[in-house]
């Protein structure tokens, strides 16, 4: 009984950014620390 | 209102993504299986954020089993928030009714750059200690309703494959992995964090070598630790920002690269270099990220996609403790 969900594989944010030329203005307008998923009040 | 931070940037390289019914009839959703939050949210009808003019939007008046509350949600990206409102709903996960569940409707989604997100939403599977605003997160509703019949859940990440991945609730299939599960208790329960003894290369002590916390997260595609650390290696693998933001590194470095080995709980974790090493059409990039971490919480790393593709994990929620194998 054990209960199953498919995952499949999709084209990353990033890579969907980068085809739409999207990826530079991301990165200048954001300064991506993944830190800042764990400690939001620092954030 | 229930408050809650979900860094955009954690989701930028994620790549494996599965399907949920919200609602009667339901409603389908492409959303995250991330053991790095709590809470579920998807887009709804109420948001006109041009990021949710491309997903999929949830339409309570087409759901007979939705209710209301009066209760916002806000969660945030960072330079913007998504807020919405919380409601209860029927949740179709693999096959299953999952009712009663609380989720976030997003009313507003900030930035044009989430049109693009490969994903509708997010399904948190970590602790309830973490979820905002106290809302049930989905797995313990699916155990508090005996949907489930062990208190646990397991993943599985098909490196190569577009299908194969799998996310099982309530039981641990072994034909996913070799050997047997060693197990390591979670030391803090939120986050399904675990301590790990050191990290080497060649047999010297490259990173944690007075031991470190690690959080064993499905919803950061890459490996993470400390930057200084984390820069120590990419040097030592030749790896060099490149101009999208990632480190970019030869692909023959596979070939002659060592191992990078997580001990933990007294065993020995390798990572080869065809694991640390993400290759794809456009070159090779490190699966090493850096991240300012309070100085305060001393040294954390995330274990990521990047280590769950080559160890099968089971979050066991029953006993506190992580689940780790080999692939098969």
């Amino acid at each position: 009984a054990i209960i199953r969900v498919p995952l499949v594989k999709k084209k990353s944010l990033r890579k969907n950014l980068m085809e739409h030329g999207l990826l530079d203005d991301f990165l200048k307008k954001h300064s991506p620390n993944p830190a800042s998923k764990y400690f939001p009040q620092e954030a | 209102t229930m408050m809650a931070t979900e860094p955009l940037e954690n989701y930028m390289d994620m790549e494996y993504f599965g399907t949920i019914g919200i609602g009667t009839p339901p409603q389908e959703f492409t959303v995250i299986f991330d053991t790095g939050s709590s809470n579920l949210w998807v887009p709804s009808v109420y948001c006109s954020s041009p990021a949710c003019s491309n997903h999929n939007r949830f339409n309570p008046q087409q759901s007979s089993t939705y209710k209301g509350t009066s209760q916002s949600v806000s969660i945030a990206y960072g330079t913007g928030s998504m807020t919405g409102i919380l409601g209860y709903d029927t949740i179709q996960v693999g096959g299953i009714s999952d009712t009663n569940q609380i989720f976030g409707l997003s009313k507003t989604e900030p930035g044009s750059f989430l049109y693009y997100a490969p994903f509708d939403g997010i399904l948190g599977l970590a602790y309830p200690q973490i979820s905002s605003s106290g809302a049930t997160p989905v797995f313990d509703n699916m155990w508090n309703q005996g949907l489930v019949s062990q208190d646990l859940f397991s993943v599985y990440l098909s490196r190569n494959d577009q299908s194969g991945s799998v996310v099982m609730f309530g039981g641990i299939d072994s034909s996913y992995f070799t050997g047997n599960l060693n197990w390591v208790p979670v030391s803090v329960e939120g986050y399904w964090q675990i301590t790990v003894d050191s990290v080497t290369m060649n047999g010297q002590a490259i990173a944690c070598s007075q031991g470190c916390q690690a959080i064993v997260d499905t919803g950061t595609s890459l490996l993470s630790g400390p930057s200084d650390a984390i820069a120590n290696i990419q040097s030592y693998i030749g790896a060099r920002q490149d101009s999208n933001g990632q480190m970019a590194i030869s692909c023959s470095a596979i070939r002659n690269l060592p191992d990078i080995v997580f001990t933990i709980n007294g065993i020995q974790y390798p990572l080869p270099p065809s694991a640390y090493i993400l290759q794809s059409q456009e070159g090779c990039v490190s699966g090493f990220q850096g991240m300012n971490i309070p100085t305060a919480s001393g040294e954390l790393w995330i274990l990521g996609d990047v280590f769950i593709h080559q160890y099968f994990t089971v979050f066991d929620r029953a006993n506190n403790q992580v689940g780790l194998a080999p692939v098969a």
